[in-house]
């Protein structure tokens, strides 16, 4: 989309390392301090999107923790114009007769005025170590069931100005072909398509076009803290793990659990929905 | 199954091609035991969701959560299909599905909309092809390597087929020059061409049922 394809843009130019750019304009609002993302990604090559929950940090909290202070830049000025045109031409193999061209001209353009909202790491402090609501909220519940790990937006960039998005392209193709395409088609195909498409949109003050995120670490005391590093790979749900090393250790009476914290981590939790069996846990090890 | 995480996996090389390619397998394998009529009622309804990236989201979140929630338009055909019948509780017709969504998820609104093109014109068995050629010999080269795309995969494409197959490849962030075949491997490209492969593959299996 247009506001992707910006987003992604000024993050390229701007970004550092950790800047994730925001791909919808209509999620745009569910990426504010101290947002909630969660992840449950399926591929070992893809990571998935983080996912809003539409809960707030602060939303999760005991009454007492207070909102750590925020930094805000000055203004930062980003403007891109692009004009580009590009014309294929295809000769057509054996059993075809013909050819084709297409033609595809696009001209975009944007400019912004931004500013960087940050949690310092030194605010953060305040927040670390804070006790979950008690009962949690259900979301939560859900999350720890499935295995998510849970992430809180700390930095966003959002726009100080509102301002206009525009994108123009048209795509033409010309061409003749004839000949049997296999067994069961023969024909000729011949003409001109020719498509036009502009759109401009306009994005309101305030739009979070990109943020940074830390991962959120609950302990099995229903103490939170958030990693400082996005790369430390823990687990948020991290009683999950103690009730896997409980169970170790009752298979395994005899001697000393025989996972660590190191191996839990390559540990699944099924459930079933078997009749009569409410919750079964199986390790794969 | 591999058990590292991707980026661990990567920085360490311990992955390549191959191991995308058995993953992948795995999930087409998993959608190819789903009845006929279940993978048509999947691709013909998945196919007027590319166009909004909210409700194959909202999709993807009951999948996800396993949840009974009532969705609205296709998506809540594609839900009811899958819940119907019974079968083994062990057997989950929603994680092949649901694989391919987050795969999905990882493209832009505009390959989406490349997406639903290419299944009108029938042509996700030449570009899932293409993506192949280019993620096999690459895949684990973290460095810009040149690259030319064999003629006999571009020649059943034309036109707009090109046109459309090209800007899927150029929104993975490949350079691609509409008037050469050429391009140049780029590290950034590899996890949504990765996505793409993953989705074409699951695509094609829904077209060919």
């Amino acid at each position: 989309s247009i506001f992707e394809r910006v987003s992604k843009k000024m993050v390229k130019n701007f970004g550092g390392k950790d800047l994730r750019p925001v791909k919808s304009l209509l999620d745009a609002t569910h990426f504010r301090q101290f947002s909630i993302l969660r992840k449950n990604p399926q591929s070992q090559f893809w990571e998935q999107p983080d996912i809003p929950v539409e809960y707030s940090l602060m939303d999760i909290l005991a009454s007492g923790s207070s909102v750590p202070e925020v930094e805000v830049t000055r203004p930062f000025f980003f403007s891109d114009t692009v004009i580009q045109k590009w014309k294929a031409g295809v000769s057509v193999s054996a059993g075809v007769d013909g050819s084709a061209t297409g033609e595809f001209t696009q001209s975009r353009g944007s400019t912004l005025e931004f500013q960087k909202v940050t949690v310092p790491s030194r605010n953060l402090e305040s927040l670390q170590n804070s006790k979950l609501l008690d009962p949690e909220p259900s979301f939560l519940k859900h999350c720890r069931e499935r295995g998510d790990n849970l992430y809180v937006v700390t930095e966003v960039v959002e726009l100080t100005n509102s301002t206009t998005l525009h994108d123009k392209s048209s795509v033409n193709t010309l061409g003749k072909l004839s000949g049997s395409w296999n067994t069961l088609i023969k024909g000729e195909v011949q003409g001109e398509i020719v498509k036009d498409g502009a759109m401009t949109l306009t994005i309101p003050q305030g739009t979070v076009m990109a943020y940074k995120k830390k991962q959120l670490v609950i302990k099995g005391n229903g103490v939170t803290f958030l990693l400082i590093s996005t790369d430390a790979k823990q687990k948020t749900f991290q009683d999950e793990l103690l009730k896997l090393q409980g169970c170790s250790r009752t298979l395994f009476e005899s001697g000393q659990p025989v996972l660590s914290s190191l191996s839990i981590g390559r540990i699944k939790e099924h459930y079933s929905q078997e009749p009569g069996i409410s919750h079964r846990s199986s390790l794969i090890i | 199954v591999p058990s590292l995480e991707p980026k661990q996996a990567n920085s360490r090389g311990a992955f390549d091609f191959q191991h995308l390619q058995e993953e992948v397998f795995r999930k087409t394998e998993a959608l190819a035991q789903l009845s006929k009529d279940i993978q048509g009622v999947v691709f013909y309804n998945i196919l007027p969701m590319l166009g909004d990236r909210g409700a194959l989201q909202d999709l993807m979140d009951v999948l996800d959560l396993d949840s009974w929630d009532h969705l609205k338009g296709p998506g809540s055909i594609i839900l009811n299909k899958l819940r119907q019948g019974s079968r083994p509780p062990w057997v989950k017709p929603q994680d092949s599905i649901l694989y391919l969504l987050q795969a999905m998820m990882v493209l832009s609104d505009t390959q989406l909309e490349l997406l639903a093109l290419s299944m009108e014109k029938r042509i996700l068995l030449w570009q899932r092809e293409l993506v192949r050629i280019i993620l096999e010999p690459n895949f684990k080269y973290p460095w810009s390597i040149p690259f030319t795309l064999p003629p006999e995969l571009l020649a059943p494409l034309q036109g707009e087929g090109l046109a459309i197959t090209y800007g899927l490849l150029e929104e993975c962030g490949l350079k691609m020059e509409l008037s050469s075949p050429r391009s140049t491997w780029d590290l950034e490209a590899k996890m949504p061409l990765s996505a793409l492969y993953g989705t074409l593959s699951l695509l094609q299996q829904l077209a060919e049922a």
